[in-house]
């Protein structure tokens, strides 16, 4: 997952912000 | 009784219903005005246009019946695997009411003459060869968004732990496509099938794609966002 951080945090998350 | 009964349109597929709710909004591409016309713009639109459209299509795969029961890593392999072809059926739904234009978006539609200039006519070609095919099939709106779903669900990522979750979540999937086509067209028993037959040109399209993408990046003219770059690699 630290290579897939984004879409791990937006899964996760839901959170688009600061992209 | 029998007649009224006859003509009353059969109940919307629940499924389709859903689909239809969780849609996302359209997205604009907003080319730069103050960079000019030219390859270098047409690529760094379409990478920008992208990297927003794979946060739109990540909301959207939450809201698909299933898809937030599977695991955060299966979640994370099937969205890796198949984002590219979930965005070109977006683009060929958008693209169908035109004759022979790549609607990217909205604003951003390309004909033959536009593709060319923009240094994307390969690219434009292999969207309208996937066009031309839902446009001779005359695909309907309820039918794109079970196609779009059942694209995600069909995900054949080597890294998916649980498979028979994916497995149970296409076939809920292809389960829905079945009931609508036989409530909605019975006259084409063959319908469904034709449906989901498009889906190996939809990732054959994805590769062809993908490569060009790929080609950009090498090249390394055009800005790419994180994210956007986070799911290219993963597909690499």
């Amino acid at each position: 997952t630290e290579r897939h951080k984004i879409l791990h945090r937006l899964l996760q998350e839901g959170s688009p912000s600061d992209i | 009784i029998a007649t009224a009964t006859a003509k009353k349109p059969a109940p919307m597929n629940t499924m389709v219903s859903h689909l239809l709710v969780v849609e996302p909004e359209k997205l604009y591409a907003m080319p730069d005005p103050a960079l000019p016309d030219g390859p270098t713009k047409a690529a760094s639109t379409l990478c920008d246009l992208a990297d927003r459209e794979i946060v739109v299509i990540i909301g959207w795969a939450k809201n698909i019946p299933g898809f937030p029961a599977l695991s955060l890593a299966d979640q994370m392999s099937v969205l890796q695997s198949v984002w590219l072809e979930v965005l070109l059926l977006v683009v060929a739904w958008r693209s169908l009411p035109c004759e022979d234009e790549s609607v990217f978006a909205e604003d951003f539609a390309l004909d033959e003459e536009a593709a060319r200039a923009a240094g994307l006519l390969e690219l434009s070609g292999v969207v309208l060869q996937l066009v031309c095919k839902y446009r001779a099939l005359r695909l309907e709106r309820e039918e794109y968004v079970l196609l779009k779903a059942l694209a995600l669900a069909n995900s054949d990522s080597v890294h998916i732990e649980d498979m028979s979750a994916v497995q149970r979540l296409r076939d809920v999937l292809h389960e829905a496509l079945l009931e609508y086509e036989v409530s909605r067209r019975p006259e084409e028993p063959r319908r469904a099938g034709r449906l989901l037959l498009t889906l190996p040109l939809l990732r054959q399209t994805a590769t062809r794609v993908l490569n060009h993408f790929y080609s950009l990046k090498l090249e390394g003219k055009v800005p790419m966002h994180k994210l956007f770059l986070e799911m290219l690699e993963a597909m690499m």
